[in-house]
């Protein structure tokens, strides 16, 4: 893997969006996902709905919860995702909209990736922002800088937010992964959390999942 | 679980000492922590504080507490006296029916030299139990930068009776993030978010995810690992 990297400077994440007062994560780190496999496919970068799948993935729970794995499996089945300003965020469940017309893109199928993080790093520098899930612990009164807390206490056995990598590397020496939220740029570092890179913190290893674009 | 809508309607929720109810769950506690272990290397009660939320068919007990284990593992071997090792807990006990269960247990060791600092921080600026008295100066500090939080992201309350308890949550969230802070090992800086005035409860609640600790999700194939090009 190169000594760092930032899918940022290179157009292919969106902006920082904003959940509300809904446990979307899940669906927010997915879209970020296909919004930069998308990017690296076929060259156009397009903000992607969430609300999309809230409301028509099945075997997700909308606010209440769901898997990066299981939405890949609606996106695909559904027939693709449309943009967020076709189908836009509402932060809560509605009735199912989609119409398979207004698709912009679609994902041919998805990946479970390494939980070697130097393996992460170099996938993440050739393919793109990677999905992962992580122990949230701390992340309430978070507000800048690389979080490093105590194994114990951000056990990679309590997984409970959904996030994505969009870029590595190190400052003064210490090495972070960047991780896109979606609580809004009014938290963390513009929206952004750092998170100590190397060690698992907080299970960052556990969960990686990236689509596939075709 | 679900959090209370109105939690400070009830009041309930309050940090307390350990007091004889939340005994049982803190011995149950100790005790899970303890099984296995040889006589001689367990570990003993240092303090404990704790909150109950009660439904309709149990309770719900939050603990905090430090154990002292002896840090020699095998006497025969150890033949100094040995120092104590403090290690900082959080347990989750659910009792239901008279029956306890442990759902949570968090441990880590807790540095001297970071407890030292810690304390010296807590004690000269945050008081730690909810029991003591906050010294005025401090009171009228957190009522400031309350106000101030207040204002930056536009909070309103229902009532006063509301305002007053966000005081307190906010109060103690503060408390909490100078702990987060103390036990962090990297550059990050906790302290007032936008989250600040909510418990700990809504907040998993509200912007979490719990399902990614309750179930697995569905199964997809490895990736390939990539190549230097």
């Amino acid at each position: 893997a190169p000594l760092e990297w930032d899918w940022r400077k290179k157009g292919a994440v969106t902006e920082v969006k904003n959940q509300r007062m809904c446990g979307s994560c899940w669906a927010f780190s997915v879209t970020g996902n296909v919004e930069g496999q998308w990017f690296l496919n076929r060259g156009t970068l397009l903000s992607l709905s969430e609300q999309e799948l809230l409301d028509c993935d099945k075997m997700d729970k909308a606010c209440m919860g769901g898997f990066p794995s299981n939405a890949y499996l609606a996106i695909k089945s559904l027939g693709g995702l449309e943009t967020e300003d076709d189908y836009s965020y509402q932060g809560h469940m509605k009735a199912c909209n989609f119409s398979a017309k207004k698709a912009k893109v679609y994902i041919n199928d998805s990946v479970e990736l390494s939980k070697n993080e130097q393996k992460l790093a170099a996938w993440l520098a050739v393919k793109g922002p990677i999905s992962v899930a992580i122990n949230a612990f701390g992340m309430q009164f978070y507000r800048h800088g690389i979080a490093h807390p105590l194994r114990p206490l951000c056990s990679p056995w309590f997984i409970d937010h959904a996030m994505l990598v969009v870029g590595y590397g190190n400052r003064s020496n210490v090495p972070f992964w960047a991780i896109k939220n979606s609580w809004g740029t009014d938290w963390g570092e513009e929206g952004y959390y750092y998170l100590h890179r190397g060690s698992g913190a907080c299970g960052v290893n556990i969960m990686a999942s990236s689509a596939v674009v075709d | 679980t679900s959090a209370n809508p109105y939690p400070w309607a009830s009041g309930a929720e309050a940090w307390e000492p350990l007091s004889p109810e939340l005994l049982g769950p803190a011995r149950f506690a100790l005790d899970a922590y303890n099984r296995g272990r040889a006589a001689g290397t367990r570990a003993g009660l240092g303090a404990v504080r704790g909150r109950v939320r009660r439904a309709s068919r149990g309770s719900l007990y939050s603990l905090e507490a430090t154990l002292e284990e002896s840090a020699c593992k095998d006497p025969m071997v150890c033949q100094l006296p040995v120092s104590k090792k403090t290690l900082f807990c959080i347990f989750e006990v659910l009792e239901e029916l008279g029956k306890h269960t442990l759902l949570r247990r968090d441990c880590g060791p807790v540095d001297t030299k970071v407890t030292d600092l810690r304390n010296e921080t807590f004690n000269s600026v945050l008081p730690l139990s909810s029991k003591d008295p906050l010294p005025e100066e401090f009171s009228m500090k957190m009522i400031s930068i309350f106000k101030n939080f207040v204002a930056t992201y536009n909070r309103t309350y229902e009532s006063k009776k509301e305002a007053q308890w966000r005081l307190s949550v906010f109060t103690r969230n503060m408390v909490l993030a100078q702990r987060i802070q103390a036990l962090d090992h990297g550059t990050a800086q906790y302290g007032v978010t936008k989250f600040s005035d909510l418990t700990e409860e809504e907040f998993r609640t509200i912007y979490l995810n719990p399902l990614l600790r309750e179930e697995p999700g569905k199964k997809m194939h490895l990736a390939k690992a990539v190549r230097d090009p």
